[in-house]
């Protein structure tokens, strides 16, 4: 074994920020807290789970590009994750890769986990290829266990986990070295069902889309990451009604219910969530248009013109929305206006474009699944034209919407 | 056989990204046979294969094996 470094600390917190597409959430979060198992079994370390905040180790998936990590990942195979080492604590896996469990296809997150694990704990790679801490993959084993060179690296690092320790351990039974999910998240969505629950054009022109607990960045290559909604702006729930960045104020909104939360990149400004009170609560979509700098609210066949920054004397809407929107289908479930300089509509699998006078263009609605997030129709053969136009590039990374690719069965 | 240009290029970048291979602090990756040489063999070793310092079947079967991404300390020179 190797060391290359150590945490001054026993006791450490984790954080899963997202979970891979290709297992269920359940299957993938129960083969990273086996990860930790592995190695609070052999040393004295407990591992808390943390739902926000800070952690001392943060989990995350990511592929060929990452907002966070200069060290991109490869596609599937060759590189399948990386970690760095104490007290640093991130730990990333390629989002590329079949990662699943119980099976002896594709990747095994818990045996991969447990060994980028070590890194974090600060261990280098074993020269026994049959060690888990061996550099290269050395596939599924149904009964895998450590390696006693594993076992002698952490235990050179943190000691043996002496009987008192594991008596210490007995007493925590109410806080189990790695603590149970307090809230089962809402299944995974598939962004190919086209199906959202708010649209946004954030801050640095990141495009996202939220469906669920979940929320996933739409660029013109590809769909960024599932990470759920409180892993990014903590203290936000899930099934949102509607979302909205005003470049002029800066501010991002959120409304659901009769709430409104208020963002500054992730960070809630104080006082939030407030209550709905001059509109009506359970909004369908909001957007900014950047022509008049005013933030629209729409519900049902009506909509509020909103002055962030003026009292606006609201007691005149809400207006009907063909009035000013010609076109767009009432209830609407998101709206954004977008990089290129319009404004769209969704509702169900479909969405309007609509031009600089607000009027539904010729050939709309189009399918959302096909058009803004990479996903291939099911009839061979068609183009995977641009719902925007020439503003897309034309080396789509298609996602193949059919449900097998989107989970791995476990045996 | 000998390494076509695209392949030799391909093992320097592996050996470069794992650390088998010290990436010259001064001007570009110009390096002497005898040091992919030694790096070669010390990733052959590491592999629990032949050692022979030359491109074979299995060392280039090995090196497109899934792994991770963290460089391995097994070339002493570079390590040191």
């Amino acid at each position: 074994y190797l060391l290359l470094g150590r945490w001054r600390k026993k006791h450490l917190t984790f954080r899963i920020l997202n979970l891979p597409s290709t297992l269920p959430p359940s299957t993938a979060r129960a083969a990273l807290l086996k990860a930790f198992k592995y190695w609070s079994n052999v040393a004295p370390l407990t591992f808390r789970e943390v739902q926000a905040g800070w952690a001392d180790i943060r989990l995350s998936f990511h592929g060929r590009q990452s907002p966070y990590c200069s060290n991109t990942f490869d596609g599937p195979g060759r590189v399948l994750a990386h970690a760095d080492i104490p007290e640093l604590g991130s730990v990333h896996f390629d989002e590329d890769e079949l990662w699943t469990e119980g099976t002896y296809r594709g990747v095994n997150l818990r045996i991969i986990a447990a060994h980028e694990l070590g890194h974090a704990l600060g261990l280098g790679h074993s020269r026994y290829t049959q060690a888990l801490m061996a550099p290269v993959y050395a596939g599924y084993r149904p009964f895998f266990k450590l390696h006693p060179d594993d076992v002698a690296g952490i235990q050179a690092l943190y000691g043996k986990k002496s009987p008192e320790t594991r008596d210490k351990e007995e007493e925590q039974v109410a806080v189990p070295t790695v603590s149970p999910v307090t809230t089962e998240p809402s299944p995974m969505p598939n962004p190919c069902s086209g199906e959202l629950d708010a649209m946004m054009l954030g801050p640095r022109g990141k495009t996202y889309a939220f469906r669920g607990d979940y929320v996933w960045t739409v660029t013109d290559s590809g769909l960024g990451p599932l990470f759920r909604v409180s892993s990014l702006w903590e203290g936000l729930p899930g099934n949102l009604d509607a979302a909205v960045y005003s470049p002029r104020t800066q501010w991002i909104h959120f409304f659901k219910g009769d709430k409104v939360w208020r963002y500054i990149n992730f960070k809630m400004s104080p006082g939030f969530p407030k209550k709905l009170n001059r509109v009506e609560p359970n909004l369908d979509a909001a957007l900014y248009w950047p022509l008049n700098q005013k933030v629209f609210l729409f519900k049902a066949s009506g909509y509020w013109q909103w002055d962030e920054l003026a009292q606006t004397d609201l007691s005149r809407y809400p207006k009907p929305i063909k009035e000013l929107f010609t076109g767009v289908p009432d209830h609407p479930s998101a709206a954004l206006s977008w990089r290129d300089g319009r404004v769209y509509f969704f509702k169900g699998k479909e969405y309007w474009r609509l031009n600089r006078q607000l009027r539904v263009e010729k050939g709309y609605p189009r399918k959302i699944a096909h058009n803004w997030m990479h996903c291939r129709p099911q009839t061979p053969g068609t183009s995977t034209s641009s719902a925007r136009d020439s503003t897309r590039s034309t080396t789509d990374t298609v996602l193949d919407n059919t449900p097998s690719t989107m989970y791995t069965t476990a045996d | 056989r000998a390494l076509g240009p695209a392949e030799k290029e391909a093992v320097v970048d592996y050996l470069l990204q794992y650390g088998y291979l010290q990436k010259p602090l001064e001007g570009p990756n110009h390096f002497r046979l005898e040091d992919v040489t030694e790096a070669l063999r010390a990733f052959q070793e590491a592999s629990e294969l032949p050692v022979s310092g030359q491109m074979d079947d299995a060392t280039r079967a090995r090196m497109k094996q899934p792994r991770c991404g963290l460089e391995d300390p097994f070339n002493q020179k570079t390590l040191k």
